[in-house]
C-alpha cells in the first residue's frame, strides 16, 4: 500500500508535524508539507490520501491525527528496543544520541568482544558480551557498528538471536536470510558521491 | 552520462575492486561484481559499459584498469579536502575514522563554535572558530555535524565562504543556492524506515 519513495518522506513529515504541535498549531495544509520536504504539492496529497486522510479545504489536515497515523506506522508510539553492537568511536556517539529516543528507537543493550569493554559502563549501558546475546531478550533492531572485516560474522550471530532488523555501519554487503532486513549507511560512499556531483562531472 | 543509480553503485564496485587488487588479482568478470553487488548481471554489464570499459569474453575486466577509471570518476585519485564542523560526539566519530582518508576524502581541518573547543586538539585537528573560516582556503567540501536548530545558519556561513558540496548530519532540511550540492543522512529515519519494513506492514 505505501510505496517506498513515500515511507522516505515520512519522518520528515513526522518531524515538521511534531514541531507544529509543540507551538500548539492545530492545523497545516499540503502546501506547507510540500514546502517544508521540497517536494511538489500535488506529492505531498498523495502522500497523505494513502494515509486515509483528507484535508479540509482551506484549513488543510489536523496535525494531531497526521502526526498519530504516522508515529503508528513508523513504530514511533510502541517504541523500539535496539542493540548497539560496537562500542568503538561511532558506538559511542550513536550511544549518546538522543534524536533516536526521541523517535522512539530507544538503545537498550550495547554488546562489544573486547574483553577490556565488557562489563564496564559505556554511555550509561553495562557493555554485554556479543557470544552472550541468545534467544532470550525482547529486542527487534540491531546497529552493526563493528570493523568490516567481523561484520559478517556479528550479522550471523543476530541473526540466529533472532534480531529482524540491521542497520549496518560497516563498508560491507551482508548476507543474511530473506526474513531480515538490512539498511547499509556507508558514510565514504556518501562523500564520493558529492564530490562527483561538485564537480559537474555528471553533465 | 553516468545515471543517479549507476553513480550511488560506483563506491561499491570500487570497494571490491581494492580488494581484488590487493590480493594481486588481474581480472574480474562481471557476474562476480554483479554478485557482490547483489545485482544482476546485466546491469553490471550495462553499468561498465557506462564507463567505457569492455570485457574480453571468459577473462573479464581489467581490475587495474576499471580500478583507475572509478576512482578518477569519484575524485579519489586527486583527493579531497574536508572541512568537519562540529567537534562533539558525532564529529568525534568522523575525525577518527580511517575509512575517509581511503576514500581519498580527507578531513583537513575541524571548526566550531565553542570557546572551550576553539584552539584545542581534537582528534589530532585544532579546532578553528567557525567564524574565521574566510574565502582563503582549498576545500571544497564539509561535513555539518552541528545541532538541528544552529545547521541552517552554518551552511550560510560555509556558502559565504564558497564550500559547494555539504553532507549533513543534522536532522533539518538546509536551503542553499543552486551552484551548492547538499546530501543529508538522518540515522533515525533509517531506524524508522528499518522498524516499518519489519513489521511487514507494507504487505
Ligand atoms: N567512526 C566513524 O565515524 C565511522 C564512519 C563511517 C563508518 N564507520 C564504520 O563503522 C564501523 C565502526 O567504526 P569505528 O570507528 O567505531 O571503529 P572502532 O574500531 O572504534 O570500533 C569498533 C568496535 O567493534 C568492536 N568489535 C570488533 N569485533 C567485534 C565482534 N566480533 N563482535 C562485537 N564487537 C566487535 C571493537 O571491540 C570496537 O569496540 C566500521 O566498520 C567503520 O568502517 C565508522
Ligand atoms: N551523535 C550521533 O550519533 C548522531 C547521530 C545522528 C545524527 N546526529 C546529528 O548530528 C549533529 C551533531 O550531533 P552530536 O551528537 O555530535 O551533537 P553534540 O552536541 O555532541 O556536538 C555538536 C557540536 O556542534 C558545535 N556547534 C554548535 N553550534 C555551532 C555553530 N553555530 N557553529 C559551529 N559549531 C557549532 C558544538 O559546540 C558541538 O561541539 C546533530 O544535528 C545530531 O542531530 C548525531
Amino acid at each position: 500500500k505505501l510505496s517506498a519513495p513515500t515511507l522516505s518522506r515520512l519522518p520528515q513529515y513526522l518531524r515538521y508535524l511534531e514541531a507544529l504541535h509543540a507551538e500548539g498549531t492545530g492545523h497545516v495544509t499540503s502546501a506547507e508539507l510540500a514546502d517544508v520536504l521540497g517536494v511538489s504539492d500535488a506529492l505531498t496529497r498523495k502522500d497523505v490520501s494513502t494515509l486515509g486522510h483528507s484535508g479540509r479545504a482551506g484549513r488543510g489536515y489536523s496535525v494531531e491525527a497526521l502526526r498519530y497515523t504516522i508515529a503508528r506506522i513508523l513504530g514511533v508510539t510502541s517504541g523500539r528496543r535496539v542493540l548497539l553492537v560496537g562500542a568503538g568511536n561511532l558506538g559511542a556517539a550513536l550511544m549518546s544520541y538522543q534524536g533516536f529516543g526521541d523517535r522512539g528507537m530507544n538503545i537498550t543493550a550495547v554488546a562489544d568482544n573486547d574483553p577490556e569493554k565488557i562489563g564496564q559502563l559505556h554511555g550509561g549501558h553495562k557493555v554485554l558480551d556479543i557470544n552472550d546475546i541468545g534467544t532470550d531478550h525482547d529486542m527487534e533492531l540491531a546497529i552493526v557498528a563493528v570493523p568490516g572485516d567481523v561484520a559478517q560474522g556479528v550479522a550471523d550471530t543476530l541473526v540466529a538471536a533472532g534480531l529482524t532488523g540491521i542497520l549496518n555501519f560497516a563498508p560491507r554487503r551482508l548476507h543474511v536470510p530473506d526474513h531480515v532486513i538490512v539498511r547499509t549507511v556507508d558514510l565514504s560512499a556518501e562523500l564520493q558521491i558529492l564530490a562527483f556531483h561538485r564537480d559537474g562531472a555528471s553533465g
